[in-house]
Parts: C-alpha cells; sequence; structure tokens
C-alpha cells in the first residue's frame, strides 16, 4: 500500500454508472478484438495504369515488378552513371508515381537542377561565370527530352547549351 | 515491469523517422506499399 | 422532395453508372461530378445528407455481405476472413474525386463539403456500433478512411492552409469516433489516427497548431484505457491495445519529443499511477537539439548545466484543475501572504479528496489531476521568486540558498502535504514531484531538490521509505528513465547528507537488501 506495485484500490466498488460503462467497454473491445483491421486493409496498391493499354503475350510480366519501388534500385542506377537516361525515363514517363519521386531524388544527387518553366534538367558542365542571388550564367548539359511529332528534332539526348541563364525563381 | 521496448520492432536508433514507415499499432513490420511521397505541381 | 424509396432508388443508380466507369477514365469523371451537382445533390443541405448516408449504406453493406464467415461469430483474431472492399474503394474515389472536380469555389465550399461528408461518415458509424453492439464490424469503416486520407489530406498539395484545415477536419472526426463513444471502433480508430498519412502530417504543418488536436486524440485513448490499467492484470484485448499505444508513443517519442514534452503533464493525468513504463517514455523525452550528460558521470555538476537554469515549455493550462477546483485563489493568497495559522494548510487534504461516488469511479480517493496541478503551479510560483531574488545564481537549488529557501510558502504547502496525507495521499504527491524529474531544466533541478529536502527534513522513516519506492519503482521497470529521475536517486544514494545506507527500510526483506547491493553496484 505504499506504492503501486501490490493491491491497488480500484475495481472493487465502481458505481453502477461507471461499472456498467466500463464492462459494455471491455465487451465491445473484445468483440473488436476478433475483428482487427487486417495489413491487406490498409494497404491501398496504388494502381498502376498504363497510358495505352497493350496486349501483350502472357508470358510477359503483366504487372511491375515491386523491385521498380525500391529507392536502393534508383540509387544503383544513379551511382554507377549508366542510369541516367532511365533516370529521365522513369522521370518523363512514370508520372505521380513513386518512381518519379525517387528518379528525381537520384538527378537531385548528381547535381542536375529542375527548370520549373522549360520543364528540363540542366546540370552545369563548368562554373557558371556569372553567379548573382537571383540567377546564374554559364555553359550547362541540359536533358532533351522533346521529341517532335514528325521525327525532325531527334530529343532525348543531352545537349550542350552555351551563355544560358538560369533564374533561381524557376529551380524546383 | 513493463517489456522491453526494443522488441516492438522499431529501430529506436534510426536516425530516420520512424513514422514514415509506422506500419500499424499492431505489427512489428515496417510498412509496405510506397512511403508518403508528394511529388512538386510542377513535375507534371 | 423525393420520397425515401424513389430517392434510394436514383442514389443506388447514380452509384452503379459511377461504378461501371473506367477507373483509369479521368476524362469521364468531371462530367459525372458536374451532373451530381446538377442535380443538386452537392449543395451541402439535407439531401447531400441523404445521398452520402445512402453511399455509405450501400458500400459498407456490399463490403459485409462478401465476407466469409457470418460476422456474428466470435472468431479468433487469426480466423478473421477476408471481405471485398471493391464497393468501398469506388466509394471513396468517388468522394475524393467530388472534391477535386467538384465546380465550386476554392477553399471554404469544398471544404465545406468534407466536412457534411465526415459528418455523414462519423455519424453513421456511430448509429452502426450502437445498433450493432458486438456484432459491429469496423473494417469497412477503416477502409474508407484508409480511401480518405492521403487522397483527401492533399487534396491540394500547393495551398498548405487548406491542407491543414482538412487534417483538422479529420481530426475531429476521429474525436467523435474516440474509443470512449464507439468501443468497438478502438483498434481500427488507433490505427487510423496513428497513420503516416495523418499523425505525423498534423504534427508537422502549420508550425505545431496541429499539436492540441493529436493532444486531444492522445487524451481521448488514454482516458478509456485508463480504468483497465489499473490493475497489473490485462486482459488480452486491453493488453492489444495498449501495446498498440507503447508503439504510438514510441515513435511520438522518437520523431516528436518536443510534443510529449511539452504535454507532459496532460499526459500524466490520464495515465494511471501503475503504468509506470507508460509514463516514463513520455517523462523521458527531451528536445532533440539538447544532448544529456550521462547520469552516473563522477562529480557530474548539475549546477552547471547551461539549460538547468531554463523553464520548460510547457503546453498544458498548468493552473487549469486548480480554478476548476476553486481553489487558485486560495493558494495565490497563500504564496503571497503566507498568513501563519491560516485555515488554508489545515484544510488543504481535504480539498484534495474526490466525493466518495467520484472516487469509486477514478479507483482513487484522490483528485490526481488537482494534485498534479498544484503540486506544479505552486513549484513554478517558487522558481520565479527563488530566480527573481537571486537572478545571478547559477541555479535555482543549490544548498546555499536553503535557510532562506526553506522559509518559502511553497515549502509550507509541501511539507503540510508530505505529513497530514495517507499513504495512497503521499505516495500521488510525491508521484506528482517525481512528474517533473525530466530533462535538465529549472523544474527537474528544484523537484529533485524538493524531493531530496523532504527526503533530509521529514524524520519519518515511513516518509523516507515512500520517496524511496516512489523514485525506485520507476527505475526497476523496463527503459527508458528519465534523466531527471536519474540524477536524484544516484544524489540520495550518493550524498551521505542523506544517510541513505543507514536506513532500515533497505534490509526490510532479502530481495530488497539484494536490490540496493544491485543498484549500488549499478551506480558505481
Amino acid at each position: 500500500d505504499l506504492g503501486t506495485i501490490g493491491d491497488n484500490l480500484s475495481g472493487s466498488t465502481i458505481n453502477s454508472g461507471g461499472m456498467h460503462d466500463q464492462m459494455y467497454n471491455l465487451q465491445m473491445l473484445e468483440a473488436a478484438f476478433c475483428k482487427l483491421p487486417q495489413p491487406k486493409d490498409s494497404e491501398r496498391p496504388r494502381t498502376y495504369t498504363p497510358r495505352h493499354l497493350a496486349a501483350t503475350p502472357p508470358s510477359y510480366p503483366q504487372v511491375q515488378a515491386p523491385t521498380v519501388n525500391l529507392p536502393a534500385f534508383w540509387e544503383r542506377l544513379g551511382v554507377e552513371g549508366y542510369g541516367t537516361d532511365t533516370l529521365f525515363f522513369a522521370f518523363y514517363y512514370q508520372q505521380n508515381t513513386y518512381q518519379q519521386y525517387l528518379a528525381a531524388k537520384e538527378l537531385k544527387k548528381q547535381s542536375w537542377r529542375y527548370h520549373r518553366k522549360y520543364n528540363t534538367w540542366f546540370q552545369r558542365h563548368e562554373e557558371p561565370k556569372v553567379a548573382t542571388d537571383e540567377y546564374e550564367q554559364g555553359t550547362y548539359v541540359y536533358f532533351d527530352f522533346h521529341i517532335a511529332n514528325d521525327d525532325s528534332q531527334h530529343g532525348w539526348c543531352q545537349r550542350i547549351k552555351t551563355e544560358f541563364t538560369f533564374e533561381y525563381n524557376y529551380l524546383e | 515491469l513493463g517489456m522491453d521496448l526494443t522488441t516492438l520492432g522499431l529501430n529506436l536508433n534510426s536516425t530516420e523517422n520512424l513514422h514514415k514507415t509506422f506500419g500499424s499499432p499492431w505489427s512489428d513490420e515496417p510498412a509496405k506499399g510506397d512511403p508518403e511521397f508528394n511529388v512538386p505541381q510542377c513535375y507534371y | 422532395d423525393l420520397d425515401a424509396a424513389d430517392f434510394r432508388e436514383q442514389a443506388s443508380k447514380l452509384f452503379e453508372k459511377w461504378c461501371e466507369l473506367p477507373s483509369t477514365d479521368d476524362a469521364a469523371c468531371p462530367d459525372y461530378i458536374l451532373q451530381l451537382h446538377q442535380n443538386g445533390l452537392l449543395k451541402g443541405d439535407e439531401i447531400t445528407d441523404r445521398f452520402f448516408r445512402l453511399l455509405t449504406e450501400i458500400s459498407v453493406a456490399h463490403c459485409l455481405s462478401s465476407e466469409g464467415i457470418n460476422s456474428s461469430a466470435m472468431q479468433s483474431p487469426q480466423q478473421v476472413q477476408s471481405m471485398s472492399f471493391l464497393a468501398i474503394d469506388i466509394y471513396g474515389k468517388l468522394v475524393s474525386s467530388i472534391l477535386k472536380y467538384c465546380p465550386v469555389e476554392l477553399g471554404s465550399s469544398k471544404f465545406f463539403l468534407l466536412s457534411k461528408i465526415l459528418a455523414v461518415t462519423v455519424r453513421f458509424i456511430q448509429k452502426d456500433a450502437e445498433e450493432r453492439k458486438g456484432s459491429f464490424n469496423p473494417r469497412p469503416y477503416f477502409r474508407l478512411f484508409i480511401n480518405f486520407l492521403p487522397d483527401l489530406s492533399s487534396l491540394e498539395p500547393v495551398v498548405d492552409g487548406a491542407n491543414f484545415q482538412i487534417l483538422i477536419a479529420f481530426a475531429n472526426a476521429f474525436h467523435a469516433l474516440q474509443p470512449l463513444k464507439v468501443p468497438a471502433f478502438s483498434f481500427a480508430w488507433l490505427e487510423l489516427v496513428s497513420h503516416r498519412t495523418f499523425m505525423p502530417k498534423l504534427l508537422t504543418v502549420n508550425a505545431q497548431k496541429g499539436w492540441p488536436y493529436i493532444q486531444r486524440l492522445l487524451v481521448d485513448l488514454l482516458q478509456f484505457l485508463e480504468p483497465f490499467l489499473r490493475n497489473a492484470e490485462m486482459g488480452q484485448p486491453v493488453n492489444f491495445l495498449y501495446k498498440g499505444t507503447v508503439r504510438v508513443l514510441l515513435v511520438l517519442l522518437h520523431d516528436f519529443p518536443e510534443f510529449l514534452c511539452d504535454y507532459h503533464l496532460t499526459f500524466c493525468d490520464v495515465i494511471p499511477p501503475s503504468c509506470i513504463q507508460m509514463r516514463n517514455i513520455i517523462l523521458s523525452a527531451f528536445p532533440r537539439n539538447m544532448r544529456l550528460p550521462d547520469p552516473s558521470t563522477p562529480n557530474l555538476k548539475i549546477d552547471l548545466l547551461p539549460e538547468i537554469r531554463e523553464p520548460p515549455r510547457i503546453l498544458s493550462e498548468v493552473d487549469a484543475a486548480l480554478k476548476i477546483n476553486q481553489m487558485k485563489t486560495d493558494v495565490d493568497e497563500y504564496l503571497k501572504t503566507r498568513q501563519q495559522g491560516s485555515l488554508f494548510l489545515t484544510e488543504l487534504k481535504q480539498r484534495l479528496l474526490l466525493l466518495p461516488s467520484d472516487a469509486a469511479f477514478a479507483g482513487t480517493r484522490y483528485n490526481v489531476p488537482l494534485i498534479n496541478s498544484l503540486v506544479l503551479y505552486v513549484g513554478m510560483q517558487a522558481i520565479q521568486q527563488l530566480q527573481a531574488r537571486s537572478p545571478n545564481s547559477q541555479s535555482t537549488g543549490n544548498s546555499a540558498l536553503w535557510p532562506e529557501f526553506s522559509l518559502g510558502a511553497s515549502l509550507d504547502i509541501y511539507m503540510t502535504l508530505i505529513l497530514d496525507l495517507d499513504t495512497e495521499g503521499r505516495y500521488l504527491f510525491l508521484n506528482a514531484v517525481a512528474n517533473q524529474l525530466r530533462y535538465p531544466n529549472n523544474h527537474t533541478h528544484y523537484f529533485s531538490f524538493i524531493l531530496l529536502y523532504l527526503f533530509a527534513k521529514s524524520n519519518q522513516e515511513i516518509i523516507q521509505e515512500q520517496i524511496t519506492r516512489v523514485l525506485l519503482e520507476r527505475l526497476i521497470v523496463n527503459k527508458p528513465h528519465p534523466w531527471g529521475l536519474l540524477i536524484t536517486f544516484i544524489e540520495l544514494i550518493k550524498n551521505p547528507r542523506y544517510n541513505f545506507w543507514n536506513r532500515s527500510f533497505i534490509r526490510c526483506a532479502p530481495e530488497i537488501e539484494k536490490l540496493f547491493e544491485s543498484v549500488a553496484r549499478s551506480c558505481g
């Protein structure tokens, strides 16, 4: 009776109102215990909906491999450098998915910077010639993802852009 | 005497926030599926 | 003005039409929503309520009808059957599409419509739980909120303010569905409240403005658990809910420790004294930018720690319980005049007792929140005086102030309580003091000093034993242990002034003697 480890004063004389409420609550809790939310109840597979449904042979994978949502997968692409095109593909063709989020994260790690006005990623080719609080100017590599409909302008490659001014208020 | 709180499936020494992968109060597994992420509007 | 049958018919047909829309075809969405709007179903009036109530009823009924075993049969947790959430998910998508495409101006109307839909959902759950009682199935509603949360709480990714309003609407909905109101929804409720798309967001957006809402939801949960946690033995369902609560508190301790720090008084009011480890989790929290010195560092000079002079931030309303019980004026009066022989001190014990009817329900004869509030409030006044009197002194509690300090009115109150209260009352009083032993701040320092002073000055062995028990029972439970608790206990057993090792009660039983020997070894 000097502390709580030992017998307690509670439980013995709860008034009828209290006992009823507690007893009722306990019964409802026991009933709920048999209907717990299951892990799958809160899994909402982000349904990946292909832009253009195309029938492919059933032997082809019909759903995306879970690997595609693992950050480690995209980090590896980033590190070894050869995966940059893949990062750009995920960024421009898997929009509003976790992949796009992860690809953008990797591109930033490689000092690519997204220009909000041109929707294009730029990377410094050399130290900028001019740099103020508002902008920087110099020669940049940019990823040209545009492919003109008549295929005249072959985009989907990295190009050099000299004398480019990157205004910081367009930097995402 | 309470319980050993390191056995509840939470990495209490993690440098990362636990809530991003907190599955549920009942499970000692991290959450499945995409963790919370927000894509800036200008990426669309 | 449609009568019920027609309206039900019409709503079902509209829902079927929505179900037939290809889920990927976002183009058809706006037209469909526009049609609902033109039918006058989205004005936010009584018709709107009926429309969403019907859709909720239809989608929940579809879900329950798909369940394998009849849900009224008692099942073991492992036996929970699969059920189809197809209708629930489609209804969830309809709601998020309505809020996305509804042709109303941004901001208030959209938010108004969301509040209406949540209100309809809450009332529906409350009514269903009341009617079905033990056969109520929470899982369809759990799934519905799992649909709502990520979609609706990021409705306007750009407009953070709107986001915050939406999160508050969910907080209010969960408050209305709290376990004391809908006990059959308790497990689903805790999973939703702690969900990574809700709790962390409300704790981070808008610079802590969401904190009071999460605090209120945690108090809702702890108030429900409190009667069942007073006894150490818990049934499996309570134990399961308790363990889930501990997990959520650990996430808060790890990611949002300042939140637990700032509301510690509120949480200590609702955590029963027997939940020592759960309370230790709250009291062990400390600001992330603080580095705590190892309490067992030899010759650690607490007085010289820079943080020891700073008051902790407290968001709980410290004097609320004093005001509610009309005690604040008398306390202030006594602290100011320290009128000798005043009735205040002699009546104090009586005023801390509960009415017999309340005592039965509360499981104790004392008003614990009132004791907690009195102890902390009185201490804070004393600290202010001490710092006002000696602004440059290194700390609030160094022994140099003992003679002057011992004249303090606050100490009269503490001495009266420690001598007048019976064993149970004294235990609750000492608990209220020990609840302030946290991370380095001037409350920790002052109350550590108070506890040691009471040990030294009260010449009754039973009081010294009880002070030791209050400290010890917080230390022998599994971690975490609050920093202030450790430094106080180490001071008690190391400083010869307290003559600790000559007290007979440390040898009152063989296992106690062994316990203290191991304590002595571990504290070096």
